[in-house]
């Protein structure tokens, strides 16, 4: 899903 | 957002400043190894393609874009603008080694089979191992400058502050990514030995860093 995906650290 | 997670991306940058200006100060990349820099702008490159796809915030859009221009402006400065210095036969280590078994497992162990998530699982296996030239080419010479050590330091400091910012995230959040932490856990293991080195030698030291 979405949230899994989204990388917010760099 | 918490403080282990923004010192650590500020560890890491001041880590990246200072072996450009190292660098661009002295005209020399000498004790440098080229290998470890593209493998870091690999990293960068295929971790950050989601800069196309997906809007995070202003912070993480301009960090990935200043790491990438300083991750390729310090490769361009080591293989063109002074490549004389550049100590091409103490920077031997296979890189193939290391990107044969990383691309191996990122299509193996991965969150989804889609060509994003296999390229970003791949920098993350590929970050925890590409510092690994730098430090085999510092065994081998024996020797590091204290600037070069500062560097060093600065990017394990990164790496032990991203641990501390998950542990805060499992608590709080209750956030856990396997795949960075595992990785990030090698990660900074590789830097342990470096910082006993560091703190014995450089703090106490003359200014370089020598190894037994």
């Amino acid at each position: 899903d979405e949230d899994v995906l989204q990388k917010d650290e760099l | 957002m918490n403080i282990f997670r923004l010192s650590g991306d500020v560890c890491h940058l001041i880590a990246i400043i200072i072996l450009f200006l190292k660098i661009w100060r002295s005209k020399s990349c000498a004790g440098i190894s080229g290998k470890s820099q593209v493998l870091f702008a690999l990293v960068f490159t295929t971790r950050y393609l989601d800069l196309f796809t997906s809007y995070i915030s202003a912070y993480n859009t301009v960090m990935k874009v200043v790491y990438l221009l300083l991750a390729y402006s310090t490769v361009g400065l080591i293989f063109f603008r002074f490549r004389n210095s550049y100590d091409s036969e103490s920077d031997s280590f296979r890189v193939e080694f290391l990107l044969v078994p990383v691309a191996g497992l990122s299509f193996l162990e991965n969150y989804a089979f889609t060509p994003l998530e296999i390229l970003w699982t791949f920098s993350i296996y590929l970050e925890s191992v590409a510092i690994l030239p730098q430090l085999f080419m510092i065994t081998k010479t024996g020797e590091a400058e204290s600037i070069t050590a500062h560097y060093l330091l600065f990017l394990g400091l990164y790496r032990a502050l991203y641990l501390a910012n998950w542990l805060w995230r499992f608590h709080t959040e209750g956030f856990y990514d396997q795949i960075a932490v595992v990785s990030g856990v090698v990660q900074t293991i590789f830097y342990c030995d470096f910082f006993y080195l560091y703190f014995t030698r450089v703090l106490r030291g003359s200014g370089k860093m020598s190894l037994p």
